[in-house]
């Protein structure tokens, strides 16, 4: 039992670390992508007129920059105990909060295009759920933890039994099917509703929302495809 | 797991970019 013990805790030093050298590279993708767009922020909304569109904006910005800002700080800093406990749940609650602007993004894209309050409504709800299911998860599994070994660091950790586990994956599903789901139905809206109009130029409205809401809708169907098969083949 | 450190980041670029090319043709 002990030799089983020492492999649990190694492996789950090795995911640790695993996690934290993506959670870099995403940030590095982020910070760079934030520096080259940073010109086209101040011409676009500095000095436009503030409207929704603006607060939700840097809402959006900001909420990742301080996301990553916060971990990577805490990444200094060495936590002893069960003192991670409050600034672990803290940057985990920031990190939820992040789906609110991109599901009133995606609430407002529905809106714009269909003019049914219904459906922006359902497309809202659906793209919120990540919100409730991560919250759940957060506050209810995961614990904190001391894990033995060369770091004896704090960390927080899933507490849940093998039998909650499968419940937790079911909550996997719930959360990236209903992702899929809102990203599917507002695709079906935009080319429903633009293709007859997209003989617009290449700097057109039109275009603009066909073109990015294609490129959004596959690159999220892809990560959100793979978060599910991922998580459901372990 | 670690999937979602690139699936948020991304997320965010996607609906930045996706931003402010819809108010540069506004």
């Amino acid at each position: 039992a002990r030799a089983a013990e020492i492999v649990a805790i190694i492996a789950e030093e090795d995911s640790i670390v695993s996690y934290n050298y993506c959670s870099m590279a995403g940030f590095v993708l982020y910070l760079y992508d934030y520096l080259i767009t940073f010109p086209a922020e101040a011409i676009c909304f500095w000095k436009a007129r503030p409207t929704g569109a603006t607060v939700l904006f840097f809402l959006t910005r900001y909420t990742t920059m301080s996301v990553f800002l916060l971990e990577f700080a805490f990444g200094f800093v060495t936590f002893t105990g069960t003192s991670c406990v409050i600034p672990t749940r803290f940057v985990n609650f920031i990190e939820t909060m992040q789906y609110l602007p991109w599901a009133g993004f995606s609430a407002l894209r529905a809106y714009a295009l269909s003019r049914n309050r219904l459906l922006s409504m359902m497309v809202f709800v659906l793209s919120i759920v990540p919100v409730a299911v991560n919250l759940v998860e957060e506050f209810v599994f995961v614990k904190p933890a001391v894990l033995p070994g060369t770091s004896s660091m704090c960390t927080l950790d899933g507490t849940e039994s093998p039998q909650v586990s499968i419940g937790c994956v079911s909550f996997t599903i719930a959360s990236r099917g209903s992702l899929i789901a809102a990203d599917a139905m507002l695709i079906v809206i935009t080319w429903a509703k633009l293709t007859r109009r997209r003989g617009g130029d290449g700097g057109s409205f039109v275009h603009v929302l066909l073109r990015d809401g294609t490129l959004y809708f596959i690159c999220l169907l892809v990560l959100n495809s793979l978060h599910l098969s991922f998580n459901i083949a372990s | 797991s670690n999937v979602i450190a690139f699936s948020e980041p991304l997320t965010a670029i996607l609906i930045t970019r996706f931003m402010l090319n819809l108010q540069a043709v506004n």
